[in-house]
């Protein structure tokens, strides 16, 4: 029944002791408090319905419903806090578990999530989302990067050139995030950082979600010629998501200089030592 | 002799449509998987040769491909060894090291031989496997880099904790 929270001098985030899923993100700095539900789920892959043949694939991601399913409504958790590092391991399945960790001085909080070999036995393709809800009022609003670059404003079921007949309400919404996705009310922005491209979307106004990862079991009929199915147990992969709460006013400052830093992140080379001495001769 | 030029060209042949974003069919992605790991053993090389010129030393250096997944051969084995880091960015920057190691009490020092404070983290996951992590906070230049050193105490110099002579400067 005890609180369970890591805090460091900039960020505390909290979890539910009942779920123990993440469920508060608080920037002490600035005294902006976010409930942000953030959780796994997986969209069943479509392989063709009464409206199109269209089967999700490796070009097409197409759900078969709107609504993802949840890997699980909780997750088993586990506290290791040390003087450097406050980490709350979530094991949510066999094939989904997530770190969340806080170093001393950081203002970010780091998702280190894990996923896969996803199952596929029961013959259901598999595309695993990461989702962070929260109240925000977004109206429909999400903004995505191109290339770490622009970002761009992304509108739901809405594009600025053309009058868009929205016919799939999930995938018609998913755009590339490069590097980083964020929402915001006007005042507080959320705004999550990605280790690698990913598509990414806002489906309902308050919530944003990332794919983390997909197993299917049915070509697309795009030109590949075989299900995007590895052969074998399946693939594990393993990234980061950055989460920054922050004011819409000094957002940009925080998301640029971390972005930054994970892009062109510090490389770590190992040897014994005691080495010949070396010159160019 | 050292070479990326075998690097560069795996990575241009990846930047087609079909590496990024997985639309290639599994022989060709295990191609690709290929020509990257055929051009990334000639760039190891050349990249061991720069940091030794840069640091004035002939090091065997180990690149540990697998440390997203926790595994590093040489700091899981070794009870003494030397940890550069290098940053790419235009800043310094402070960055937290993680390494894997074997249980123990570790002594690390900065380039200047000073102790620096580290964490030995058993966590949940890596504890059935009598493995954990070594964590410190490396400070690095910009457009440099910091070399630490890392030693394993035995249980009488955990006691002791005796600063040794400072190890090999960088910059």
């Amino acid at each position: 029944s005890h609180i369970l929270a890591i805090e460091n001098e900039y960020i505390r985030a909290t979890f539910s002791p009942k779920t123990g899923l993440l469920v508060e993100i608080e920037n002490l700095e600035k005294n902006l408090v976010l409930p942000v539900q953030q959780a796994f789920f997986w969209y069943n892959a479509s392989v063709g319905d009464r409206i199109s043949s269209q089967a999700s694939g490796a070009y097409i991601f197409r759900p078969s419903q709107q609504q993802p399913l949840p890997v699980r409504r909780w997750a088993q958790t586990q506290l290791v806090k040390t003087a450097l590092v406050q980490e709350v391991h979530q094991n949510f399945s066999a094939w989904c578990s997530q770190v969340v960790r806080l170093y001393p001085g950081q203002r970010h909080l780091e998702l280190e999530w894990t996923v896969g070999p996803i199952p596929v036995g029961d013959s259901w393709g598999k595309e695993v989302i990461s989702r962070f809800d929260t109240s925000l009022e977004t109206d429909g609003v999400f903004y995505t990067d191109s290339n770490g670059r622009e970002i761009l404003e992304r509108r739901r079921d809405y594009r600025p050139t053309w009058n868009l007949n929205q016919t799939e309400p999930v995938a018609g919404n998913y755009y590339p995030v490069n590097t980083r996705i964020y929402i915001t009310d006007g005042k507080v922005q959320l705004t999550v950082l990605t280790d690698r491209s990913q598509g990414g979307s806002s489906v309902r106004d308050g919530s944003l979600e990332l794919m983390v990862h997909r197993r299917l079991v049915k070509d697309d009929r795009r030109g590949v010629g075989e299900p995007l199915l590895e052969s074998g147990s399946g693939a594990w992969v393993r990234g980061r998501h950055l989460v920054l709460l922050d004011t819409v006013q000094t957002a940009a400052a925080g998301h640029r200089l971390l972005a930054e830093k994970e892009v062109l992140a510090p490389q770590v080379v190992l040897s014994q030592g005691g080495g010949a001495p070396y010159n160019l001769r | 002799s050292g070479n990326s030029a075998p690097l560069n060209e795996a990575m241009a042949v990846l930047q087609h449509h079909d590496a990024v974003s997985g639309t290639s069919r599994q022989h060709v992605a295990d191609d690709y998987a290929r020509q990257l790991a055929e051009g990334w053993g000639p760039c190891e090389v050349l990249l061991s040769n720069a940091l030794a010129w840069l640091s004035g030393s002939k090091d065997v250096f180990t690149f540990c491909l697998n440390l997203n997944i926790s595994i590093c051969p040489l700091s899981q084995k070794a009870a003494s060894f030397q940890v550069t880091v290098y940053n790419p960015l235009a800043r310094k920057v402070d960055w937290m090291v993680r390494l894997p190691v074997t249980k123990g009490v570790f002594l690390v020092r900065d380039p200047n031989g000073r102790t620096v404070q580290s964490s030995v983290v058993v966590s949940p996951s890596t504890e059935q496997k009598d493995l954990s992590e070594l964590l410190f906070s490396a400070s690095v230049p910009a457009l440099g880099f910091s070399v630490y050193s890392v030693d394993l105490l035995t249980s009488r110099d955990a006691q002791a904790r005796t600063p040794k002579p400072r190890p090999k400067n960088s910059s």
